[in-house]
Order: structure tokens, then C-alpha cells, then sequence
């Protein structure tokens, strides 16, 4: 199973647009996949139409509580199934502070589950807090979304060195694999120059054995779509909501090349 | 002085572009206007062309230290200074964490400060945290930027019950006085739908008594334009970077209802 967080401490960069639907494009290619909600705002469980009451049936309690994964795991579609979240897990941060292994306690649940994937991708809140560090302690995988925009490699080092830190210390498989650019605006002057430092950036990263230096930036670009912001409004992925919008065929396109890459390190 | 802090604890939502941009469209217009960067990712004042070294010169060393507003303060063209801010700044959450009064210390500062300004704007952090209540304690106004996509008004109820406490228990003078749409999608319906739901959630509210029942619903709504974007990755405000882009006319016509828009709480 590939296992994936999809992260960047930025806010409204695309991570969960992406979450959402990069999952649907590949359970629609036949692999099963698990999209894990880890974001208090509950935007990725919103987007595909779950609303979880409080004290029920969220990764809170998960985390906190008792409940196993399968417990509160839904299927939305063929092959999709999403672990939902609720506001309570703003608490979690809080909560889990002093206990030992706080960062663990995700790693622990999925293990103990037994059902059969071939992808997890969790969708992470814009931070880099307890929720986070546990993402990051449970999967292989990062990928990165960008907005390419003047600051997108500005506070990058950060989540750099977080991801270097848990990849010392508690996760040695952990590795940065994906960029992707997102809320693209094609045809314009920034966009293509922060494109140009992306890539920059991370060809500058090669080859230096950090837990990055293997990171590639995906050929496809994710470009600005209404329909894209459109869809969730109605608890739908793209393919649902407009299977011929360009942010359709964006999210196809990200998904054959996702499944094309194979995990190198 | 009119002291307003720029909110939204939504990530990426245009709180600094409307911060900077409103802040020099006042500067034009007369007004002798102070931009207080309270980010620790320092986007303001990166956007204005400030970089601030470790260790010197940020609002850092004057909420942890002895520095004084007025020592650190900079001109950045007629009638505009900013007060900048430096990733030294994240350490303050965790190191004021344990004071007394610690919401309080920036108004102190702010109030020890003999300079005199028509306006002093904010620009606060994605986050409810204790450098933004440090903000929320020092104004008498809230501007609350909205992109108009389909969870604009999820998670607005946190922010304003943040709000409310404040008000109660730290700073009666607090209100939000303006709701201000940014990264607007002119002709998608999606856009004109959140719209009507903003204006209809604030109308709602009218009367309630409460620290948001004044809140206005700016009619100058700021546009999507690819310039607005463009113009930090040259340290300027939209006026001095295109003054003849539409972001510029937005936040003119912006700038000039907050000018008519008298405090009427
Ligand atoms: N390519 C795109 N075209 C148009 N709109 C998009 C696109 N990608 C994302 N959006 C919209 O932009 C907003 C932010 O995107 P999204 O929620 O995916 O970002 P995020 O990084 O998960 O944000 P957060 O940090 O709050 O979790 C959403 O309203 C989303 O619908
Ligand atoms: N009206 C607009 N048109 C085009 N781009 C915009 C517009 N407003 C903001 N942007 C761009 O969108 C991105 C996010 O905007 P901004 O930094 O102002 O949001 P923010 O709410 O301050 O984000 P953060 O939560 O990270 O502080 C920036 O790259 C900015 O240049
Ligand atoms: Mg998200
Ligand atoms: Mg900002």
C-alpha cells in the first residue's frame, strides 16, 4: 500500500482539492483507496458529502477514544472510502500534548487495522502541529502542493526540516516523492517563473540524501478551474460534478503519472 | 486613529494583500496610516520590500523584549510605515504562553507610542492564536476578508465567538465593522451565490447586539487579477506596481468606503 500525506503548513494552497481528488481519479482506476480526513475543518469529508456529528464517528475519536479506523470508515464511491473528521479534533492538539508517543498513536490504529488498500492519502490541516506530526510518523509519502505565487518556496525550509526531523527520529520509509503545482494560472508571467523556481529548488535538492532530495515535481499542473471549487459545494469530486472540466482531466493526468511513479527510494 | 486588525483564520484568503494594498490606498489619500505586520511569516512586510534579520528590529523584540514600536518602525513611502515582522516571531505563541496579561502586551506597547497616525491596520497570522488576540485586544475594529468559495462561511462562528470573548472580557471597544470579499471570480455563479449567502449571514446578525451585528458587507468587492499577485515579487503596493491594474481600482474604491464608512458603534 502507498501511503501518503498530503501536506503544506500554507493555508488554501490545494491540499485538500488535490486529497479529494486524486483519490477519486485513482479508485476510479480501479486501485481501492482510503482518503483520511486529519484536518479539524473536515473540508476533505465535507467535499465528498460526509457530515459527522460531534462525539461520533470522527478520527478524534480514533485518536482519542476507543474507536478503531473500520469503525468509523464510510464508502462514498467504488473503490473510495473516506475516515471522516469533526471540529472535536481541534482538541486533539490540546489533548494529546503530554502524552507519550503523541505522534504515534495514528501509526498504532492503522496498523491495527487490517483492511486492504493500495492507497492511503490523508489530507492534513495547514499546520505542523500534533495532527501533522502523526500523518508524518504513519506514511511513506509526502506530496506538496504549491500555489505558484511569489512565496511559495518561502517558509518551505520548515516543512522541510519538520519532515527531515520525523524521518531521523520516529520514521526512517519517510520521504518527500511529489510536488504539485496547483491553482495554476496558465499563460501567466508568475506562474511560470515560480514554476521555474520550483523546479530550480528542487533539482538543487538532488542527490544531497536528505529526506527530500528524491522529490519530483509532477509534469502535471493542476490549472485554476471554477468547476474545481464548485464540486464540493454539491459533496462531489470533479469527475462526479464535471467529468469534462479541465480540473477533471487535470486530477486524470496527475493520477496516471502518480501510478506511473513508481516509489523510488 | 481608527485601529483596525485584518482577520481570518482561514489560510490564503487575501488578508495580506488587503492589508497592504488598503493600507497604501489610505496613504495616498492623505491619511498617515501605520501597517503592523503580526505574522511570522512576515508576508506584509516582505510585500512592502522589508527584510528583517534575526535578532533585530521585529515586532518580536518588542512583545518579548524591551524594544519600543517606534524603534523598529519603518517609512516605506509618504504617509505609510510598517511596523515589521520576522519568523522569530513563532517562538513568541510557545514563549508567552505562561505570562500574565500576555493578550495585553502589544496594546501596552501600542499605547506607549506617541506617534501619531489616522490609521494603524494589522495584518494578522491564519490563526486564533495568542498573537492575534494580542490584536483583537488592541483595536476597536475587525475587518474579516471572505473568498467567496463554498466554505467561506464554515468555521466563521469560531472567529466570531474569538471575537465575542474578547470583547467581553478584554476589550470592549471590539467590533467587526467590515466583511470585505476578495479573489473575486466576477461571472461565476459560485461567486455570486457565496455573495448572497454573506450578505444574508451578516443581515441576520444586524441588531443581535452582539460584537458583529454592525458588521458591513463592503460593496467593493476585490477582484481576482493576477497583478494583486505579481506585486510583492517586487517589494510594491498594487499602486506603485500598476496603478492602472483593476486591483488597483479595487482597493481605491475599497479605501474610499472605508474613508465614508464612519465608526459607527
Ligand atoms: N485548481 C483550482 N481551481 C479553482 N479553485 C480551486 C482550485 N484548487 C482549489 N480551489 C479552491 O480554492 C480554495 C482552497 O483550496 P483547498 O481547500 O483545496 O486548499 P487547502 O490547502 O486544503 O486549504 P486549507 O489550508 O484551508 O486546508 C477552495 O475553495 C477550493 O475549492
Ligand atoms: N485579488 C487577488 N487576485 C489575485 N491574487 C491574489 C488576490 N488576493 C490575493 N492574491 C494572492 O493570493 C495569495 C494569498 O493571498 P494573501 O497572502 O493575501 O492571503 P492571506 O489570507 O494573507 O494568506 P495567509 O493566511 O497565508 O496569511 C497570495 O499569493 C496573493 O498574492
Ligand atoms: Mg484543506
Ligand atoms: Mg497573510
Amino acid at each position: 500500500m502507498r501511503s501518503i500525506a498530503v501536506l503544506n503548513q500554507k493555508g488554501g494552497v490545494g491540499k485538500t482539492t488535490t486529497a479529494v481528488n486524486l483519490a477519486a481519479a485513482l479508485a476510479l482506476s480501479g486501485k481501492r483507496v482510503c482518503l483520511l480526513d486529519l484536518d479539524p475543518q473536515g473540508h476533505a469529508s465535507l467535499h465528498l458529502g460526509l457530515s459527522v456529528k460531534s462525539g461520533h464517528d470522527s478520527i478524534y475519536e480514533v485518536l482519542v477514544g476507543e474507536a478503531s479506523i473500520a469503525d468509523i470508515r464510510k464508502q462514498v464511491g467504488e473503490n473510495l472510502w473516506v475516515v471522516p473528521a469533526h471540529l472535536d479534533l481541534a482538541a486533539a492538539e490540546m489533548e494529546l500534548a503530554g502524552e507519550v508517543g503523541r505522534e504515534l498513536i495514528l501509526k498504532d490504529k492503522l496498523e491495527a487495522d487490517d483492511a486492504e488498500f493500495d492507497f492511503l492519502l490523508i489530507d492534513c490541516a495547514p499546520s505542523l502541529g500534533v495532527l501533522t506530526l502523526n500523518a508524518l510518523a504513519a506514511v511513506d509519502e509526502v506530496f506538496l502542493p504549491l500555489q505558484p505565487h511569489f512565496l511559495a518556496l518561502h517558509g518551505l525550509s520548515k516543512l522541510l526540516r519538520t519532515i527531515d526531523v520525523v524521518a531521523k527520529r520516529i520514521n526512517d520509509q519517510l520521504r518527500l516523492t511529489g510536488v504539485i503545482l496547483c491553482l495554476y494560472e496558465s499563460g501567466t508571467r508568475l506562474a511560470s517563473e515560480v514554476d521555474g523556481d520550483v523546479h530550480e529548488f528542487f533539482e538543487n535538492g538532488s542527490g544531497s540524501g536528505t529526506s527530500w532530495s528524491d522529490a519530483e515535481v509532477f509534469q502535471t499542473r493542476i490549472r485554476r478551474n471554477i468547476r474545481l471549487a464548485e464540486a464540493p459545494s454539491f459533496g462531489q469530486s470533479i469527475f462526479q460534478y464535471d467529468n469534462n472540466s479541465n480540473g477533471a482531466e487535470d486530477y486524470r493526468n496527475l493520477a496516471e503519472e502518480v501510478l506511473g511513479l513508481q516509489q523510488s527510494a
